[in-house]
C-alpha cells in the first residue's frame, strides 16, 4: 500500500512540466526516503534526478519499496486536471497495475480521482559519484533561463566559462556571436537575486543549448539555480524544491573531436 | 568541431 499526500499539489504539476519534454517514460521509485525518479533522455546525453523527501509530505505511507513505471505525458495530462491549490494524493495498492491521483480542493468541496495505467519500463540506473566540482555558480533561475533562451536564438551551443572575473556564457552562429558575463553580486537585498561564484579552478565547457533550455522548464520550482562544473564531469543544473528536495539535471559536454 | 558525448563514459550503470 502506498499513499502520499502532498498539500502543495502544484509542486507535482511543476515537476512534470519540468521533465516531460526530456523523458517520455520513467520509473518513479517510492521508499522510506521519499518519492524519486532517475531517468535519461533517449540519446543518453542528459539525465534527470528528482527527490521529494518523505518528510515533505503531509502523509507518507510506503509499506515496501515500489517502482512505478509511468508515461510522463499521460501523468502530466492527469495532473493538469488538478487545481493549483489542490491537495494531491498518490495512491497505489500492492501489485496493482494502476496508480490513482486524488485531487482535493482546499475547502474539501470537490474531490476527484484519476486512475492511470502503469507500465513496465526497463530503465538503466546510473551511479552518480560524489564529486568535487571546479566551479559552482548560484544565480537567479529566471536569469539563467533568460540567458539560455537569448543565446539559443543565435547559436546551438553554449560555452560556459568560469574565471575569477565571473561566469561567461558564449555562443556563436551564422548571424554572429554573443557573450553574457555575470559577475558575483551578493550586495542585493534579496539573497534569491544574488549571483555567487565558488571557484576552485577555472573551467570552460561546451554544452548543447537545446538541453539547457529544456532544463529551464524547472524555473517555476525555484528562484535560484546552481550550476556545478568540472572539466571531467557532466554539468549539474540543480533546482532546489523548498523543504522537499531537488530536481537535478546532468548534461554531458560537447568535446573537441 | 565539437562532438556531443554521452553520459556513459562518466557514470556507470548500477
Amino acid at each position: 500500500m502506498l499513499e502520499l499526500r502532498l498539500v502543495q499539489g502544484n509542486l507535482l504539476k511543476k515537476v512534470l512540466e519540468a521533465v516531460k519534454d526530456l523523458v517520455t517514460d520513467a520509473n518513479f521509485d517510492c521508499s522510506s526516503t521519499g518519492f524519486s525518479l532517475q531517468a535519461m533522455d533517449s540519446s543518453h546525453v542528459a539525465l534527470v534526478a528528482l527527490l521529494l523527501r518523505s518528510e515533505g509530505f503531509e502523509h507518507y505511507r510506503c509499506d515496501r519499496n515500489v517502482s512505478m513505471g509511468m508515461n510522463l505525458n499521460n501523468m502530466a495530462k492527469m495532473l493538469k486536471c488538478a487545481g493549483n491549490d489542490d491537495i494531491v494524493t498518490i495512491k497505489a495498492d500492492d501489485g496493482s497495475d494502476t496508480v490513482t491521483f486524488m485531487f482535493e480542493s482546499p475547502n474539501q468541496d470537490k474531490i476527484a480521482d484519476f486512475e492511470m495505467k502503469l507500465m513496465d519500463i526497463d530503465s538503466e540506473h546510473l551511479g552518480i559519484p560524489e564529486a568535487e566540482y571546479h566551479a559552482i555558480v548560484r544565480m537567479p533561475s529566471s536569469e539563467f533561463a533568460r540567458i539560455c533562451k537569448d543565446l539559443s536564438s543565435i547559436g546551438d551551443t553554449v560555452v560556459i566559462s568560469v574565471t575569477k572575473e565571473g561566469v561567461k556564457f558564449s555562443t556563436r552562429g551564422d548571424i554572429g556571436n554573443a557573450n553574457v558575463v555575470c559577475r558575483q553580486n551578493t550586495t542585493v537585498d534579496k539573497p534569491e537575486e544574488s549571483t555567487t561564484i565558488e571557484m576552485h579552478e577555472p573551467v570552460s565547457l561546451t554544452f548543447a543549448l537545446r538541453y539547457m533550455n529544456s532544463f529551464t522548464k524547472a524555473t517555476p520550482l525555484s528562484s535560484t539555480v546552481t550550476i556545478s562544473l568540472s572539466s571531467e564531469l557532466p554539468v549539474v543544473v540543480e533546482y532546489k524544491i523548498a523543504e522537499m528536495g531537488y530536481i537535478r539535471f546532468y548534461l554531458a559536454p560537447k568535446i573537441e573531436d | 568541431e565539437v562532438k556531443q558525448v554521452g553520459l556513459f563514459p562518466f557514470f556507470e550503470q548500477v
